[in-house]
């Protein structure tokens, strides 16, 4: 495993930061990143995939009220496939749509998805071996952050109530600080040791945190990153041997 | 910037005036002078917060004015996130499963 990993490195990965405007499509967005990454990775090409079309095609058809991000890939699945961005432009608004995939070719599709362990080492794993995840997390702290490494404990961000599916782009550790306790001359002691973090793609637009992005530290399951990790695969099966279990 | 950079100054700038410099950098006007106060007193409420979390927080992270920092915590709820469901899938403004029974 990597010290770090940044898919925002490798070009044609990682799409230019989205902004909601008058829509709940966390979980749309989330899982068109997590295409649109997993596609740049496998087969080199740069997609923007339609936002649209999860909020249109899902089973409850009006995906501006909120939706979650395992209903997004059960709709690429059933629809398919999604066609472009450009083609099914996102519009913003929460009034619900007629769904329209059938009139337009499909620019990416997936094999399935599936949901990873609640372990954050497997996380960190898969993320730089297989390409961005799709995470839901408790978004309390997010309205007034800037910038910088977020490390929170339960009782500040309570890692079971998770309103917000972001997308998982990379990892690495931060030189370790004098930290403002020792400045406040607190009891706890600064850390030692670099403080590990995950890299978040937002969907708020690129005004917001670290021009879209935000870190959260990592290890410590700050505000419930663990509870659903899912991502599409868009690799065919490779044949695998079988194997005998004695 | 955030509230730890903030330079003291000699004098550190009016609540009113860093609302103004977040009117202009995020666009935002306000229909009459209630909403205008309103906005204000959340703005204030919003700026206290943030002073708390950097304080509470054991990572590095800066909090102060964000985008976000003239709505209340229920108006960013709503338009940003959604209800809560303890130990419940997201409930991202949904509730999980079939409202009727026996829905397949």
């Amino acid at each position: 495993m990597p010290p770090r990993c940044d898919w925002r490195k490798l070009k044609g990965v990682i799409s230019p930061i989205k902004r909601q405007e008058n829509c709940n499509c966390c979980w749309a967005m989330a899982v068109a990143g997590n295409v649109e990454a997993l596609w740049g990775i496998r087969y080199n090409r740069s997609v923007q995939v339609s936002v649209q079309e999860l909020l249109d095609c899902g089973r409850c058809g009006d995906g501006c009220r909120g939706g979650f991000v395992w209903d997004a890939f059960i709709t690429v699945l059933n629809n398919s496939g999604l066609a472009s961005e450009q083609d099914y432009p996102f519009r913003g608004n929460s009034k619900p749509h007629k769904c329209l995939a059938k009139n337009y070719k499909k620019v990416a599709w997936i094999q399935d998805f599936i949901m990873l362990e609640d372990n954050e080492q497997r996380i960190a794993w898969y993320l730089a071996t297989q390409g961005p995840i799709t995470v839901t997390i408790n978004m309390k702290l997010l309205q007034q952050y800037q910038k910088g490494v977020i490390k929170a404990t339960p009782a500040t961000c309570d890692p079971q109530l998770v309103d917000h599916s972001v997308l998982l782009v990379g990892f690495g550790k931060r030189k370790s600080v004098a930290g403002r306790w020792a400045e406040a001359g607190s009891s706890q002691p600064h850390p030692r040791n670099p403080i590990p973090y995950w890299i978040l793609k937002n969907s708020w637009g690129a005004e917001w945190g670290e021009k879209g992005y935000f870190r959260l530290h990592r290890g410590s399951n700050t505000c419930g990153i663990t509870k659903y990790p899912l991502t599409a695969r868009v690799d065919l099966p490779a044949k695998k041997r079988p194997v005998s279990c004695p | 910037g955030s509230l730890r950079n903030q330079d003291p100054g000699p004098q550190p700038l009016e609540l009113k005036q860093v609302f103004t410099l977040f009117q202009i950098q995020y666009n935002r006007s306000y229909s009459n002078p209630e909403e205008y106060a309103r906005r204000l007193d959340i703005f204030a409420r919003n700026l206290a917060q943030a002073q708390q979390l950097e304080a509470e927080d054991l990572g590095t992270a800066e909090f102060g004015v964000t985008p976000f920092s003239d709505l209340t915590e229920e108006e960013f709820g709503q338009l940003y996130g959604h209800r809560r469901m303890v130990g419940e899938a997201p409930s991202v403004g949904r509730k999980v499963g079939s409202e009727e029974s026996g829905e397949s």
